[in-house]
C-alpha cells in the first residue's frame, strides 16, 4: 500500500516505496517482496604478523564485523518513462547512484550502479555491497555459477565434505560469482546476473548480495605490500557496472522456464552484439542502402 | 594476419589472472586497456574485410532467390563495398563515443556473435535528442532518449559532449551476422526527456 511508483512491462514490474527503495517485484503472476539497497562492510585492521589476523586487503576479504552499515536511508528518485524503456534514477549519496530500468518485452530488470570514490576520511576501509532481500524462503541454500557453466549448490555455514565451524561468518560464506547467483523456494526463484566476476553470498534467507567496489587502507601481507587504495585522477576510483535481476516461478512448467530465461539473458548480456560506428557525413542514405 | 596477430598477442597478455578479474593496480589496468585499444584499432581493417565478405555472400545468396524485394534491390545496380572506417567505442562504459558525438550522420553496425537470432536494445551516447534511425529497408525505427545520469556527466575525467542516450531496438540480428543502421541528426526541435512529476 505504501508503494508510490512502479516501472515495468507485461513480464516484470518493480515497485518503489515512498523512501525511494525497491520494495516488491511482480512477475509470473505473483508479487514478491524484493528490496535492494547498498550497504558496506567495514574492513578489518589486523596484525599481519599473525596469519589468522591479517587486515582486509587486495587478496582477502575480512570485514571487522558481520553487521553491515547502510549507505542511505532515502535515495532521491527521478523516473523516466517512454515507449521502449522505463527508468528510475536513484541517487543514494554523493558517491553511490544507480539506474534501474526495464525494457519493453524483456523478462529482466537492469540495475546499473555507479559507486565511488569511496570516502575514507574516517580512516576506515569500506567494501560496498549491493544487497537484494526477498521473502523467498531459501533456507540458507543458494546457487553460484562455475565459470558461467553449471550452477553449484551452496549452503550457508556449511561444507559438503566436513563439519565446519566458521570463525569468519561473512567472509566464510562468500563465493566467486562469474555470471550468476540465485536462490529459490517451492514457489519463487530470484537470480542476479553479473557483468563481471564479483564476490557474492546469501547472508540471510531470501537474501543475495554482490560486492561491487572496495577501498582499503591496510595491506593484507600476501605479497603486494600496498593497501588497495587507488587514487587515480586525484581521488578514489569509481566503478560502474550492471546487475540483471530475474524473478519468477520456480515451479513453472511451460516454456520458457525461469531458469531458461536466466540462461538466454546470460548469453545475450555476456556476448552482446559488437558495435561499430562509422562516420557517414560523405554518404547519403540512398547510396548507403 | 599481422593485424590479427597483434590482437592474439594482446589476448595472450590478458590471460593473466589480474587482467581477467580486475585485481591489478589501476596503472596496470590502464596498461592492459592500452594493449587492447591498440589491438582493436589494428583489427579495424579485418572488420572491414569481413563485413565486405559477408555483404558479398549475402548478395550472392539473395540474388539467387526467385522472388523478393531484396533480390530486386541487389539486381538494380553494382554492389558497393564498404569503404567506412569501423570504429569501436571503447569508452561506452562512461557513456562516451566520438563518432556519434561529432558526426551528424553516422552508421551503426551490429555484429551478433551468437549462433541464434537476437534482438537487442542499443544505447548510443549523443549530444542532443533529435536523431532519426533508419534500417536498410528504409524503415524508421522507434527511438527514445534518456538523460545520461548526472553522476556520469559530472565525472571530472570524462571529456564528452554526450548528454543523452539514444535507445532503439535492433531486432532480429542474424546469427553470426550483422545489421546496419543509418542515423541522422534532424533539424526539428524534439522533446527533451522530462522526469515524472514528483508524487
Amino acid at each position: 500500500k505504501s508503494s508510490f511508483t512502479s516501472i515495468g512491462n507485461e513480464y516484470i514490474r518493480l515497485n518503489f516505496d515512498t523512501n525511494g527503495f525497491l520494495v516488491t517485484v511482480t512477475a509470473d503472476g505473483m508479487t514478491r517482496i524484493v528490496n535492494q539497497e547498498f550497504v558496506y562492510y567495514e574492513a578489518a585492521i589486523g596484525n599481519n604478523r599473525e596469519f589468522r589476523n591479517r587486515s582486509s586487503g587486495a587478496y582477502i576479504f575480512r570485514p571487522a564485523h558481520d553487521q553491515v552499515r547502510s549507505i542511505s536511508l532515502q535515495p532521491k528518485l527521478k523516473i523516466y518513462r517512454g515507449n521502449l524503456v522505463e527508468e528510475v534514477h536513484q541517487s543514494f549519496n554523493e558517491w553511490v547512484s544507480q539506474v534501474v530500468r526495464v525494457y519493453r518485452q524483456q523478462h529482466h530488470a537492469e540495475f546499473e550502479w555507479l559507486v565511488g570514490p569511496i570516502p575514507v576520511d574516517d580512516g576506515r576501509g569500506k567494501e560496498i555491497v549491493s544487497r537484494f532481500n526477498s521473502d523467498i524462503d531459501s533456507a540458507g541454500v543458494f546457487y553460484t555459477d562455475s565459470n558461467g557453466r553449471e550452477m553449484l549448490k551452496r549452503k550457508r555455514d556449511h561444507r559438503d565434505t566436513w563439519k565446519v565451524k566458521l570463525l569468519e561468518h561473512t567472509a566464510g560464506n562468500y563465493y566467486p560469482i562469474t555470471t550468476k547467483i540465485a536462490l529459490e523456494d517451492d514457489n519463487a526463484r530470484m537470480a542476479i546476473l553479473t557483468d563481471r566476476a564479483q564476490g557474492g553470498s546469501s547472508m540471510g534467507a531470501g537474501s543475495l548480495e554482490l560486492m561491487v567496489h572496495r577501498r582499503l587502507l591496510h595491506d593484507d601481507a600476501f605479497g603486494v605490500d600496498e593497501a588497495l587504495n587507488e587514487t587515480a585522477y586525484g581521488e578514489g576510483l569509481i566503478a560502474r557496472g550492471t546487475h540483471y535481476l530475474i524473478v519468477g516461478s520456480s515451479q513453472k512448467q511451460q516454456s520458457p522456464t525461469t531458469q531458461a530465461i536466466e540462461r538466454f539473458t546470460q548469453l545475450r548480456k555476456l556476448l552482446p552484439a559488437w558495435s561499430f560506428f562509422s562516420d557517414a557525413e560523405d554518404i547519403d542514405y540512398a547510396d548507403w542502402r | 594476419d599481422p593485424h590479427l596477430s597483434f590482437m592474439r598477442e594482446a589476448m595472450g597478455v590478458m590471460q593473466h589472472h589480474d587482467a581477467v578479474t580486475g585485481t591489478e593496480k589501476q596503472a596496470v589496468a590502464a596498461d592492459y586497456a592500452r594493449h587492447l585499444e591498440v589491438a582493436i584499432r589494428a583489427c579495424a581493417t579485418n572488420t572491414k574485410e569481413v563485413l565486405n565478405q559477408l555483404t558479398v555472400d549475402t548478395a550472392a545468396s539473395e540474388s539467387a532467390t526467385e522472388s523478393g524485394r531484396r533480390e530486386r534491390r541487389w539486381a538494380t545496380g553494382p554492389k558497393k563495398e564498404y569503404t567506412f572506417k569501423f570504429e569501436t567505442c571503447t569508452l561506452l562504459n562512461i557513456s562516451s563515443c566520438a563518432v556519434p558525438e561529432k558526426a551528424d550522420k553516422f552508421v551503426l553496425t551490429l555484429y551478433n556473435p551468437l549462433a541464434q537470432t537476437v534482438s537487442e536494445f542499443v544505447r548510443i551516447p549523443v549530444p542532443d535528442v533529435n536523431y532519426e534511425v533508419k534500417d536498410f529497408d528504409d524503415v524508421t525505427m522507434e527511438t527514445q532518449f534518456l538523460p545520461i545520469p548526472a553522476p556520469i556527466q559530472d565525472l571530472n575525467f570524462r571529456k564528452s559532449s554526450a548528454l543523452y542516450e539514444l535507445v532503439f531496438l535492433a531486432s532480429s540480428l542474424p546469427p553470426l551476422g550483422y545489421k546496419s543502421y543509418y542515423i541522422t541528426k534532424t533539424s526539428g526541435n524534439a522533446m527533451k526527456p522530462v522526469p515524472d512529476p514528483a508524487n
